[in-house]
C-alpha cells in the first residue's frame, strides 16, 4: 500500500512538472 | 489493449504517460521552443516524492521474504533516481538558459525515466503480490494432492474442513484480481476456471465419498476401482483449472505488446 501512494505521489508530482512545460511549449505550437 | 494490465497501475501511470506523450509531440513540433518557466519548484517536488518513493521501496524490500521482488525492485528504484537527476540537471540549466536545448531533452529523459522506472516498480511489486496468490493456489493443489490418503469417512471430515478456508481464500484472492485486471481475456480465463473450480469442488468430495461408501461397504472390487477412477478424474479436472488459473495470474500485456 505504501508503495502504491508513494507511486501515486511522484506520478502526480511528475505530471505536473511536465504540464508546466508543456504549457510554455504550447504557446508556440 | 491495454497497456497498462491492472486498474490501479492504470490510474496512477495513465495520467502521467498522457502528459510526458504531449511535452514530447509538443518539443518535436516546436524545436525551438518559448522559453521555459523556472522549474526548480515543481522538480523539488519530483525530487522529494522520489526520495520518498526510495524509502519505502527498500523498506518494502528489507521487510520482504520474496526473492525476486529483491532482485527485481533496486534496478527500478535506480532508474527513478537517475531520473529525477536528469530533472534537476535540466532545472539548473533552464535557470542560466530559458532556452536551452539539453535542459528540454534532460527535461524529457528525466521524465520518460521516471515514468519508466515507476512502472518497473510497479510491475515488480505488482508480481510479487501475484506470487502471494499462487502460492494459495499451489496450497490448495497440496491438498487435492493428499485425497488419495482419505479413505473413511472421519478422514474425509477433516480434509473438508482442512479444505475448505483455502479454496474460500483462493476464489477471494482469485476473484479480487480479476476485478482487477484491465485486459479483459484475461479477466473472463480467470472467471471461467474459478467457476469451474467451485463446481467442481462438491463434485470431488461427492467422488471421494463414493470411492469411501464404495470400500466401506465391501462392494465388489470393480465397483471400487471405477469409485476411484471417477474420484481422480475429478480431482485432476479440478487440479488442471488451478493450474489455469496460475498459468493466467502470471500473464501480462506486456507478454502481448511492448509499450515502453
Amino acid at each position: 500500500e505504501q508503495i502504491l501512494d508513494a507511486a501515486k505521489s511522484i506520478a502526480a508530482a511528475t505530471a505536473a512538472l511536465v504540464k508546466s512545460a508543456s504549457a510554455a511549449q504550447r504557446e508556440l505550437v | 489493449m491495454p497497456v497498462f494490465h491492472t486498474k490501479i497501475i492504470e490510474s496512477i501511470l495513465e495520467p502521467v504517460a498522457q502528459q510526458v506523450s504531449k511535452l514530447v509531440i509538443l518539443h518535436e513540433e516546436a524545436e525551438d521552443g518559448n522559453a521555459m518557466p523556472d522549474l526548480a519548484m515543481p522538480v523539488q517536488t519530483v525530487k522529494l516524492a522520489v526520495d520518498n518513493l526510495v524509502k519505502v521501496g527498500y523498506d518494502t524490500i528489507n521487510s520482504s521474504e520474496d526473492q525476486i521482488l529483491k532482485q527485481d525492485m533496486p534496478p527500478a528504484l535506480s532508474r527513478v533516481e537517475e531520473a529525477s537527476l536528469l530533472l534537476l540537471q535540466a532545472s539548473q540549466l533552464l535557470r542560466t538558459d530559458p532556452y536551452s536545448a539539453p535542459a528540454r531533452k534532460k527535461l524529457i529523459e528525466g521524465s520518460r525515466g521516471i515514468l519508466q522506472g515507476t512502472s518497473a516498480l510497479l510491475l515488480a511489486f505488482d508480481e510479487s503480490e501475484v506470487r502471494k496468490i499462487i502460492r494459495v493456489c499451489k496450497n490448495v493443489l497440496e491438498y487435492l494432492a493428499i485425497v488419495e490418503v482419505v479413505d473413511r469417512m472421519e478422514d474425509l471430515v477433516t480434509y473438508v474442513k482442512n479444505l475448505s478456508p483455502v479454496l474460500t481464500t483462493m476464489a477471494k484472492q482469485v476473484d479480487g484480481r480479476e476485478k482487477e485486471l484491465t485486459h479483459q481475456v484475461h479477466r473472463e480465463m480467470l472467471c471461467h476456471s474459478l467457476d469451474q473450480v467451485k463446481n467442481l469442488t462438491p463434485v470431488v468430495i461427492s467422488g471421494i465419498k463414493i470411492y469411501i461408501t464404495a470400500k466401506e461397504n465391501y462392494t465388489m472390487p470393480q465397483q471400487v476401482a471405477d469409485a476411484q477412477t471417477n474420484r481422480d478424474y475429478m480431482v485432476t479436472k479440478m487440479r488442471d483449472e488451478i493450474h489455469e488459473i496460475i498459468r493466467v495470474l502470471q500473464l501480462t500485456t506486456y507478454d502481448e505488446e511492448e509499450w515502453d
